[in-house]
């Protein structure tokens, strides 16, 4: 049968996702086809994603809500550092050195 | 929620920075910029031991650069949009360096109004913040916080901030470990110039110097009665440009209208040459402090306002002095046991109730016994004694009191502690330590208590398992001891009452069965 496919993702998340990534809440590179994922890790790469989202929200000290609203928009069009928040290393020992 | 170390930090404090000489601010006058900048490092210099130094070089520790977009890195900014800067954390090379968006509209001098503006200020604090070590935090509010807040007008260094640059480098020093450098009214030095290539000298004819105790530079200071010579850097350079700083004298009169008021109570500023006690005060024009080894102060035996420093001393007035009592648990230092003993930083450190006397190379330190608090401000309030202390392999300082353990890094208590004793695998029940050392025959830390001792693993944290042992083990010191180290001889020696015992580590027996006495040995008795 041929695999699922989900529609391609809105502009929001798309620009969310870069944003993640460039602070570090989110690994860079999914396995994505183009921009429809491989069906077994869509799942993984939702929750990924909503944890991402939540670490960045608890973070920025505005209510933690695992979804893109408005304040989570505000926050990422705020004037900030470039660092990311989350380091490489701190992925692998699961806390903040 | 609070501050992150990153992990690397730099090595030496007194760190050099300077303003990309390729890379400069398009939008932004380089004094201006410069001047920002410093009192952007001053921030971080008035909470820890660093200090910064500006150089004209690209090889300073910090260099700070002005880019757009790509800028041979892998973090390119987005032109006027919402990144706008990054700095790398302390290392080699590129290690400690600030880079800030060209594109940005930064203002050296922020008004409220400013809304599209950045303020320099608000984000260099931020970046030397990375500089430095430090990684974002999450508390609000925070100068680490990873989105831009500006700066309050009567800004002040957050606690989080502040608790993270100190758990780095330490607190500004006080005068506890290392003096303060004093100004004296010398003859400036003169300059001779030196031309290497033609090996001849050429001296400047000397200057007569006449030092004026009167107002110095009358243009600078036209209704100054007397200036300081030479003048401390002042702390506010831009806020408060007329007021000269000094670093710890606040009850001075700091109106520049009258002249200055001699406070005739502080013990550096008496009018007449006396001699007191055997010390001779000289004139103090302008304030100089006599230089003491370890104590700003000379040490009065049985005055008690030597216990706090702050509070003015009245040699003159006897009168108005206390009725002097001798603090009934102050040791006797030729005629008592000791609570602990323990070679701290290459020092013999002997600790008595609330006292401790401190030995180095040239013997026993003068001012001492000095209460155990004024080292570690730490510790409780109402110390009655320490129990164990002992320098680990890695420098921290291990204090027992009870069943905690207060663990040090020089003065600094590390954050998480005192720890309970169970913490580190030893039984509830234990109510004390009697003695704590890394036993030199095998490198292995042991803790001793009663009839007991324990091995203790430095790298997990906590006592073997096949322990408790017995103290029979260490033939003829018996049980509850009261202090065991080892000394630069690299001997072992066993405290109990006001005597000791040396310890013949192969034989695993005291060296004699009569213990010596402390106090002719330790203490020069």
């Amino acid at each position: 049968a041929p695999t699922r496919s989900r529609p391609t993702r809105s502009a929001h998340h798309e620009s969310a996702r870069g944003y993640l990534e460039t602070f570090g809440y989110l690994k860079k590179g999914r396995p994505e086809v183009g921009n429809l994922l491989l069906v077994d890790s869509e799942q993984a790469y939702e929750d990924d994603f909503r944890i991402a989202i939540k670490t960045l929200q608890e973070f920025g000290g505005i209510p933690v809500t695992g979804e893109i609203d408005e304040a989570t928009k505000a926050l990422m069009k705020q004037k900030r550092c470039g660092r990311p928040d989350r380091e490489e290393d701190e992925e692998q020992h699961g806390h903040r050195r | 929620k609070r501050f992150a170390v990153q992990g690397e930090k730099w090595k030496h404090t007194n760190l050099t920075w300077s303003l990309s000489s390729v890379r400069r601010p398009s939008q932004l006058d380089p004094y201006g910029t410069r001047s920002v900048l410093s009192r952007a490092l001053d921030v971080w210099a008035q909470a820890s031991r660093l200090t910064f130094t500006e150089v004209n070089s690209d090889d300073a520790d910090i260099v700070v650069s002005f880019a757009k977009r790509y800028h041979d890195d892998a973090y390119p900014f987005d032109g006027r949009g919402s990144i706008l800067a990054h700095a790398f954390f302390p290392g080699s090379g590129r290690g400690g360096d600030a880079h800030f968006d060209d594109d940005e509209l930064w203002l050296l001098q922020p008004r409220d109004d400013d809304e599209d503006g950045t303020s320099l200020f608000a984000v260099a604090v931020h970046e030397f913040g990375h500089s430095l070590g430090l990684s974002h935090s999450s508390v609000k509010g925070a100068l680490m916080f990873p989105w831009y807040q500006g700066i309050q007008p009567n800004f002040v260094l957050p606690e989080d901030d502040r608790n993270g640059i100190q758990q780095m480098y330490g607190p500004k020093t006080s005068n506890k470990w290392a003096r303060i450098p004093y100004y004296r009214p010398q003859e400036p030095p003169q300059t001779t110039t030196t031309t290497t290539t033609t090996t001849t000298t050429t001296t400047t004819t000397r200057k007569p110097y006449i030092h004026h105790h009167h107002n110095r530079h009358p243009e600078r200071y036209p209704n100054r009665a007397y200036t300081p010579y030479p003048r401390t850097p002042s702390r506010y350079p831009s806020y408060y440009p007329e007021r000269p700083y000094y670093p710890d004298r606040r009850h001075y009169n700091t109106s520049d209208d009258h002249p200055r008021r001699t406070n005739h109570h502080h013990p550096y500023s008496r009018p007449t040459e006396t001699t007191t006690h055997g010390t001779t005060y000289r004139p103090r024009y302008p304030h100089v402090r006599p230089e003491y080894p370890t104590n700003p102060r000379p040490h009065y035996p049985n005055d008690p306002s030597q216990d706090n420093p702050r509070k003015p001393y009245y040699p003159e007035k006897t009168t108005q002095r206390p009725t002097t009592t001798t603090p009934s648990d102050k040791p006797d230092t030729c005629d008592t046991s000791y609570d602990a003993v323990a070679l701290i930083r290459g020092e013999l450190f002997i600790f008595k109730n609330r006292y401790h006397w401190r030995i180095g190379a040239r013997g026993r330190y003068s001012g001492y016994p000095m209460e155990i608090t004024r080292m570690w401000s730490s510790l409780p309030k109402n110390l009655t004694h320490v129990d164990a202390v002992y320098e680990r392999p890695d420098r921290k300082i291990a204090i027992f009191i009870g069943k905690e353990l207060y663990l040090f890094d020089s003065q600094y208590l590390l954050p998480g502690y005192p720890k309970p004793l169970r913490t580190f695998g030893l039984p509830e029940s234990l109510e004390k330590l009697d003695a704590a050392m890394v036993w030199g025959h095998n490198g292995n830390t042991y803790f001793y208590s009663g009839t007991m001792y324990w091995k203790y693993d430095e790298e997990k944290g906590r006592v073997d398992y096949d322990y408790p042992r017995n103290m029979a083990m260490w033939k003829g010191v018996g049980n509850n001891i009261d202090s065991v180290f080892q000394w630069k001889d690299g001997k072992t020696y066993f405290f109990k009452g006001k005597g000791f015992w040396k310890f013949n580590d192969l034989q695993m027996q005291v060296e004699n069965e009569r213990p010596s006495l402390s106090a002719s040995f330790w203490m020069g008795c």
